[in-house]
């Protein structure tokens, strides 16, 4: 029935196939949005018998943009009691923090840098690069080492004849 | 010392539409108002000279007006105003006997029909930049989509419309032909109807 109808324009010319129409709030009946169906009546078409389902068109009406559903990983932060923008936060004071904790560690070791022994360990390190090299065949496992295998010098078990 | 810089001269241009008269049927005048809806001027006064790559309006699936710029490329118009084929056109037909022609090829007792297309009375039509519907632009509409929007070119089913926001709906004009005079009607109204919708169907595009 017409009168179930919220919108009826006035009657418009038919020549351009062609009507505005701009969505007012009134229609929303205070909801988010609306279904609505959209149809035409020619004049030969009375109030009674037009059946706006013949050649309607549905549609909606709302009244902003559509809020994105929580992802998976959002209902997860809300599960552990972190909203909004708090996660920022604590994405950033890691990185902060242990970018603090080296600038302390740096001055720390700067100005203690006279009162500290450290021989032993500095000896330890030397001596590892200093080390006996062992047997020959093992050279490619010493390869960093200072050391450098000597190459065997000639050994001759019998005297040559000039010399004899 | 600095120059003193001398101002631009200031140019205003009037936003109002003004009316415009023309003659219509070789003796009628009348005063053409235009009207600026959705920033799209219709009737507005026509340019002196006919230019073929003169803008018009083209309606995405909503019913928003986008304006299309006609431009040739390697000789051919890209974007050009739309073709409305003869969708707008009356078909007449025309029977010749043989007498009349005189065919060589035509029996005596055959008959000749010939159809041809009268142009449509362009005295208000022209004043509408806006694209016309024509049943080459329906849309499916239905679950299964195998339902012509018939008369809807725009919107497209199931659209959402924003508040305050202004939609221009379109239909084929033809379309409403009523059955016993066989004549176009000259004025309708549109209606919108609230519809109740199913549980299931509410948020049902998401799931």
């Amino acid at each position: 029935s017409l009168r179930a109808a919220f919108f009826s324009s006035e009657t418009v010319k038919n020549v351009d196939g062609l009507y505005p129409i701009k969505v007012d709030e009134e229609w929303f009946q205070e909801k988010q949005e609306k279904r609505v169906l959209l149809a035409i009546q020619p004049e030969y078409i009375s109030d009674e018998a037009f059946d706006p389902w013949s050649n309607g068109i549905l549609l909606k009406i709302i009244k902003g943009a559509r809020v994105a559903k929580n992802t998976k990983e959002q209902l997860a932060l809300q599960d552990a009691g972190i909203s909004d923008d708090t996660w920022y936060y604590v994405a950033l004071s890691t990185p902060t923090v242990v970018v603090i904790a080296c600038v302390a560690m740096y001055f720390f070791l700067f100005l203690n840098k006279k009162h500290r022994d450290i021989r032993d360990v500095r000896l330890f390190a030397v001596n590892q690069r200093r080390r006996v090299l062992g047997s020959f065949k093992d050279f490619k496992k010493y390869k960093k080492i200072n050391n450098r295998p000597y190459s065997e010098l000639p050994t001759h078990s019998k005297k040559s004849s000039k010399q004899g | 010392y600095r120059q003193a810089i001398k101002p631009r001269p200031t140019t205003t241009t009037s936003e109002v539409v003004k009316p415009w008269r023309r003659t219509i049927y070789s003796t009628q005048r009348e005063i053409v108002t235009p009207i600026v809806i959705a920033g799209v001027t219709l009737s507005a006064k026509p340019p002196a000279s006919s230019d073929p790559l003169e803008p018009w309006v083209s309606l995405d699936k909503l019913g928003n007006p986008k304006t299309i710029k006609p431009k040739i490329e390697k000789g051919r118009t890209v974007d050009g105003h739309p073709d409305y084929s003869t969708y707008f056109k009356t078909v007449h037909t025309t029977t010749f006997s043989p007498e009349e022609l005189k065919a060589h090829n035509l029996e005596t007792d055959e008959l000749y029909t010939e159809e041809f297309f009268e142009e449509e009375d362009e005295t208000y039509v022209s004043l509408n930049p806006i694209i016309r519907c024509t049943p080459n632009r329906y849309r499916n509409k239905g679950l299964a989509k195998d339902i012509s929007s018939e008369p809807f070119c725009t919107p497209f089913e199931n659209v959402e419309w924003k508040l305050h926001e202004t939609y221009f709906v379109t239909w084929y004009t033809k379309f409403f032909e009523d059955p016993e005079t066989e004549k176009v009607a000259e004025r309708v109204r549109l209606h919108l109807f609230y519809v109740k919708e199913n549980p299931h169907e509410k948020g049902f595009k998401k799931r």
